[in-house]
């Protein structure tokens, strides 16, 4: 593993931590897509499917265990948590995520490495995640201001994606034969979902003054 | 191989 995977990787994990705090810490949800959450549930639990099947290190299976727990916390609080529930924006909240659902989904069943249940899923996983916080930048489009702790898990978890894309090009050029066409074009897309926030998160940051999104 | 290759990311 190199020093950018683990680099994304930290910033994913720090990025879940940062929004489970906010949600402990004032006890509101406020800004955050539930949409988004179960969306990032269903592709942690297809992803890692290989968890009953298959080892690659202590690690691998440790994080995949942290990111299906806490995935399912963060739901189980907008969901369940008898303070924290009412502050779910429900209204606000509308993405149709039968829209990204099942353009993936079919998108998985045609293009895939491998015709078998895990794989297809697999790859849905992968494609579903590159659209996975569209809930969540309509949702801050739509309330307009942006809270700090909002802001900066969206910005992390785009962080996390950019040091993947790092990963790759490493990979590419240090393991012979690596490559991953699906992962690669996915991947990509899903930096490029983040491109539009990274410009007025780093203007707001610049300009020393809160994060607004234009109308 | 190539197969564990590809998974091995999370």
């Amino acid at each position: 593993m190199n020093i950018f995977r683990l680099a994304g990787d930290m910033t994913h994990l720090l990025s879940i931590i940062v929004l489970l705090l906010k949600i402990q810490a004032t006890k509101s949800c406020a800004g955050v897509s539930l949409k988004t959450q179960e969306l990032y549930a269903v592709v942690f639990v297809t992803r890692y499917l290989d968890l009953f099947y298959s080892f690659i290190s202590l690690y691998n299976t440790v994080m995949k265990i942290i990111f299906l727990l806490t995935a399912f916390t963060i739901i189980w609080y907008m969901r369940k948590h008898k303070v924290v529930c009412q502050t779910y924006d429900k209204e606000q909240d509308t993405f149709r995520v039968l829209f990204l659902i099942v353009p993936c989904f079919v998108l998985a069943l045609l293009v895939n490495h491998e015709m078998s249940v895990t794989e297809v899923l697999w790859t849905f996983s992968i494609y579903l995640e590159a659209v996975a916080i569209l809930p969540q930048l309509v949702l801050l489009q739509r309330t307009k201001n942006v809270d700090n702790l909002t802001g900066n898990y969206i910005f992390m978890l785009g962080s996390y994606r950019a040091l993947y894309l790092v990963n790759w090009v490493y990979r590419y050029f240090t393991e012979l034969g690596y490559r991953q066409w699906i992962v690669w074009v996915s991947g990509t897309v899903q930096t490029c979902v983040y491109l539009d926030f990274f410009y007025y998160y780093v203007q707001a940051w610049r300009n020393n003054e809160r994060m607004k999104l234009p109308g | 191989e190539w197969h564990s290759a590809i998974h091995d990311e999370l």
